[in-house]
């Protein structure tokens, strides 16, 4: 959704670089294991999919001569080191087993949960935000959330199905959308663009 | 054996 924005209007406008940067981060670390495990063509396809586009996301608004002109780098003044040290911290003390690739993928969990924070706090300063960057983050705020389902299932289908790292963090990162989805069905409802309060 | 299970969520 988001390259279709992007590629369609050859316009960043609304979008937090930070956030994507940070979700290229959390991909890379968490599909290291594309390098040595194997679960299926699904599931490799995706991950190779993700960082794909995510690239593809940050390369735009990086290095696109029209698109990163469309970059309000002023707006986007969220700190990466606020996000990025205490997720490391946890990551090194909660984890399943201390080793660099479980830390790494733990880590991005974590990370992953409060990536969406600097496209929320730009979204809030933008007056008029368009309508595919609020269907961009309602989506991505649904796509893990749809996961709570999913984990619910598997938690009573299958034997050894537990992963508290995974369903804490997927939780904590749903109910961070949760004001946002609030204005956007309101907004929905009474066919009216999205508007964040300040 | 790894209790976090096999990792196969995106």
């Amino acid at each position: 959704v988001l390259l279709l924005k992007i590629r369609a209007t050859r316009s960043c406008r609304g979008i937090s670089l930070k956030t994507q940067e940070l979700y290229a981060l959390v991909f890379i670390c968490r599909y290291l294991d594309l390098f040595y495990s194997y679960i299926s063509l699904y599931n490799t396809v995706m991950k190779v999919t993700y960082l794909a586009t995510a690239f593809s996301i940050v390369r735009y608004m990086r290095f696109d001569k029209v698109v990163r002109q469309t970059y309000d780098k002023e707006q986007d003044t969220f700190r990466y080191i606020f996000l990025i040290a205490p997720c490391a911290l946890l990551a090194l003390v909660l984890n399943h087993r201390f080793s660099p690739t479980e830390v790494l993928w733990t880590f991005s969990i974590y990370l992953e949960a409060v990536a969406i924070l600097p496209q929320l706090v730009l979204m809030q300063r933008t007056q008029n935000i368009d309508n595919l960057t609020a269907n961009y983050v309602a989506l991505l705020g649904a796509y893990r959330g749809f996961y709570i389902l999913n984990w619910i299932y598997r938690f009573a289908t299958e034997k050894h199905y537990r992963q508290w790292i995974v369903w804490i963090s997927g939780v904590a990162q749903t109910a961070l959308y949760a004001d946002f989805f609030y204005y956007y069905a309101l907004c929905w409802k009474a066919n009216q663009r999205l508007q964040l309060p300040a | 054996e790894d209790e976090t299970g096999s990792k196969d969520e995106l």
